[in-house]
């Protein structure tokens, strides 16, 4: 199983529909300071569920919605959609794909699809149960957090082993 | 719990020393302990490294390039006992030096086929070593736009 | 010692803007403000920075570069009310780009004449700039030693 | 006023007599990760009193002194000066350099010089006072403080606006 595509629209600093492919291999974002690689970063673990407002450098959930710039308008709805192949058929065989969509519109209310259909979290969570899929953090590291993996508070570490386990 | 939890630790050990020597040059001694070993489900985890040569008695002695070198250790034995399929990495290359970063590299190079990489990068040996290249720019202030700047050949992936 | 802190908080504020209009190509807005100003012996003190064409509310939407060169900012605001002769800034241009190395390097050039600059750095720009260039080697495993690696002419300096 | 020259002598990776000559524009320190760059920002915080072992990257004040290698035995004593040229005459008129010192030894005991003549930390404080130096926050900046500085526990920007006040 690898990600294949990611598309954003409407979150963060894509104001416009935009569209990545992957193969297996390694990818690299690039560019300059303030650009939105992590924007981009921040948009995968939403999609996988991530519900703590601070881990996506926010503070309200609405300021995931593009909020405008010199030329545009504020945005009324963040979207992104992940899609998965399924090789090794860790997800269930029917999928050879799957293909995941979270939606945050401006009045607080959001919601999840897989395909086409509309679900709730929980079903998105059944779905990558043990295939280490999630927004959880040993598949999504960052520079700050090498920082906490070390330091004394040892209950960040603690929580990743219980993760792991 | 107990049971599964003492397990995870041992294999997360393993890994551990075993990534610690191919991100090392020479290393005298690396572990994983429990704090409080009569108490496996509440106690504290250490960690203990000493590269080459040296007496550090404390994790919190080692450089930041060496602690981050430490932290993609564990990072990465902690993904070996429940592998996600793909890993983002967002500028944990920043702090190393050359010779490190080359390390850093074989380290990944060392998971292609089983895992898929995505990374975050400003150093030049790290864009060299990926496949595929997207650049982001503002060009229109506040607004992000992706490039394709190198793309793999359109090969099927693994 | 109110009137001291109001005082001294003005002045940082001036410097503050001035300094992010040095590092940032063009920002809308800067500015330090009092959570409460009825109480700003106790109160937060509050940074907002926009730069060009961006509409961040809050100074954590800011990428990992953006607020580097805001912290910088700050800390040669405050630097300005109370200088100090020297300074060390220890690997503080890790998370800058090409651009905005530059444009810190130009702000250090800035203060030359009036304060002294020791740098902790890996990036070769950085290290272009210097007048004076110390290597730090370990050949000796665990021990360090230094190595002079291009030394500023032997003239008196300022 | 400038810092003209350090002397590091058994304090952290430092078992040999170091000695560092600075002029007064812009010296870079460069060197492999782990070879001793920030023991000398260490160094240097150290000797101007600072007091707080966790900013000085250690748990107890004697793993600040040199701990032995492969080939070197543990060292019994940490010892650093710092050469300071008083030019703009910001310090009493009398010096035209000023040499401080400050030594630990294992059993914990310690001392500080100015000069030759014994002192206590309070009398190099007290030296120091309104010139700007100190082993204090602005004037010593590390990329892990750029974090802090911007987050939202604002005491550490409060403690700052005040230390300039
Ligand atoms: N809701 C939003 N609407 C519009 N722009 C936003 C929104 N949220 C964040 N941004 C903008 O995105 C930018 C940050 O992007 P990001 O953090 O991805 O940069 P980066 O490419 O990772 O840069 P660096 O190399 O400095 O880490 C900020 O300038 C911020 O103003
Ligand atoms: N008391 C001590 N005795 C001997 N060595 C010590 C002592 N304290 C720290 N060290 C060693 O100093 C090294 C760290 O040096 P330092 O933090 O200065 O590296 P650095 O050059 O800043 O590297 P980086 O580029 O990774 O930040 C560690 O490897 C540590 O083991
Ligand atoms: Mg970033
Ligand atoms: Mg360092």
């Amino acid at each position: 199983m690898y990600l294949a595509r990611l598309e954003l629209h409407g979150f963060k600093s894509f104001a416009q529909r935009t569209v990545f492919t992957f193969n297996g291999g390694l990818t690299a974002l690039v560019g300059p300071n303030g650009c939105g690689k992590s924007n981009v970063v921040d948009a995968i673990r939403w999609v996988l569920g991530e519900q703590r407002v601070r881990l996506l450098r926010a503070e309200r959930m609405e300021q995931l919605i593009f909020n405008g710039s010199r030329t545009r308008k504020p945005l009324g709805m963040a979207e992104v959609s992940l899609t998965l192949l399924n090789r090794e058929n860790r997800l269930p065989e029917a999928y050879t794909e799957i293909r995941i969509t979270r939606r945050l519109y401006r009045d607080g209310t959001g919601e999840y699809l897989i395909g086409d259909t509309p679900c709730r979290l929980r079903d998105i969570q059944e779905l990558f149960l043990d295939t280490g899929v999630g927004p959880n953090a040993y598949s999504i590291i960052e520079l700050r957090m090498v920082e906490e993996l070390l330091s004394e508070r040892t209950e960040e570490r603690r929580r990743l082993f219980e993760e792991a386990a | 719990a107990l049971e599964r939890f003492t397990k995870t630790l041992q294999t997360v050990r393993t890994h551990f020393q075993e990534l610690v020597r191919l991100l090392f040059e020479d290393v005298e001694e690396a572990d994983l302990r429990l704090a409080d070993p009569d108490d496996p489900l509440q106690s504290d985890i250490l960690l203990y490294l000493r590269p080459r040569g040296k007496r550090p008695t404390s994790i919190n002695q080692l450089s930041g390039g060496e602690k981050t070198l430490a932290a993609i250790a564990l990072l990465f034995a902690l993904y070996l006992v429940k592998p996600s399929p793909f890993c983002i990495l967002d500028e944990v290359d920043a702090p190393l030096d050359e010779a490190n970063t080359v390390r850093f590299l074989r380290l990944l190079a060392h998971f292609y086929g089983k895992t898929q990489f995505i990374v975050v990068t400003h150093n030049k040996r790290t864009m060299e070593a990926a496949e595929t290249l997207y650049g982001i720019t503002m060009e229109e202030p506040g607004v992000s736009r992706v490039v394709a700047v190198r793309l793999a050949e359109a090969t099927p992936s693994p």
